[in-house]
């Protein structure tokens, strides 16, 4: 494959389908979200709706950073905070027609893009890890 | 640059120095460690001795996964665990007479990459987004 052919690849083989990924819903607590985290071993998920929709990407620096008192963490507010106040509702994320292309340009900055369908269903995500194999292979040949 | 050269250029020049890392000493509570991790906002650090040289790594999900009760996370603990007991001690480095090619190898499996000296000292970091940086310029021209 030349860099062009590889850059003009479609992302959709590459990207992991949302049963495989872990996420909370709009409207749980922190505290549910954060025992998530713990068990899934990711620093950083998705947050989505009942209809699937991406509402926003949250990771245990948020929900620690929220709880940051004067003197220690307090986890004990973790319960009556919701997701939604603490997640980065500014998500960048790609579309299903999207390229490799610009898959590479986002992943600088990073570590995981969702991807969302033409009716902003979320279908999956796009890794580093994946991005890295691919470059790896073209770059080996 | 062809493959070739970037795979065998020396690691040298892309590596995160030291005093730019955020990091941890042993013997440290993981207490402390957490309130380190949150206000940096790293995901993963190293953590070194006295004599900087490279103990683990340390995450939040290490930490909060020591303190998962059957009922709740238990931060009271925190302020009793060392950070020495629940850190990765296998940790996966890269020499820095390393080449690229090495550093591309392993950068598959891990976010970011210590980078000791001849002596064991730690002299700084490899990280995937400088990885992805240089293999996307390469890519583009
Ligand atoms: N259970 C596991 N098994 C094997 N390796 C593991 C692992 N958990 C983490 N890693 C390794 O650590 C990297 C960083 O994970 P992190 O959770 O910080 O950051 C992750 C996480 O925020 C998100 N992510 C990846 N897979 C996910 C999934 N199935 N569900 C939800 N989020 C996911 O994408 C980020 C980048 O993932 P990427 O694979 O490039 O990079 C991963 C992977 O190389
Ligand atoms: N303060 C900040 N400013 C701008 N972007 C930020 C940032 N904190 C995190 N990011 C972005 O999020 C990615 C994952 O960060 P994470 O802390 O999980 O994972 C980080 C962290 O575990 C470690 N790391 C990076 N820089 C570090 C530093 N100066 N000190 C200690 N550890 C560092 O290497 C991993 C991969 O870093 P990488 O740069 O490839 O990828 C970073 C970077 O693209």
């Amino acid at each position: 494959t030349n860099n062009r052919a590889l850059l003009d690849m479609p992302i959709k083989d590459f990207i992991i389908s949302s049963e495989k990924v872990a996420h909370v819903q709009s409207g749980n607590s922190a505290e549910h979200a954060l025992l998530v985290l713990t068990k899934t071993g990711y620093s950083s998920i998705p947050v989505l709706d009942v209809k699937y929709r991406l509402k926003g990407l949250l990771s245990t620096k948020m929900i620690t950073e929220s709880i940051l008192g004067l003197e220690r963490i307090e986890y004990d507010k973790l319960a009556d905070i919701r997701v939604d106040e603490v997640m980065n509702q500014e998500v960048v994320y790609l579309k299903v027609s999207d390229t490799f292309q610009r898959a590479l340009d986002l992943v600088i900055n990073h570590a995981f893009l969702c991807v969302v369908d033409d009716e902003g269903t979320f279908v999956g995500i796009m890794t580093r890890r994946i991005i890295l194999k691919q470059l790896k292979k073209y770059i080996y040949q």
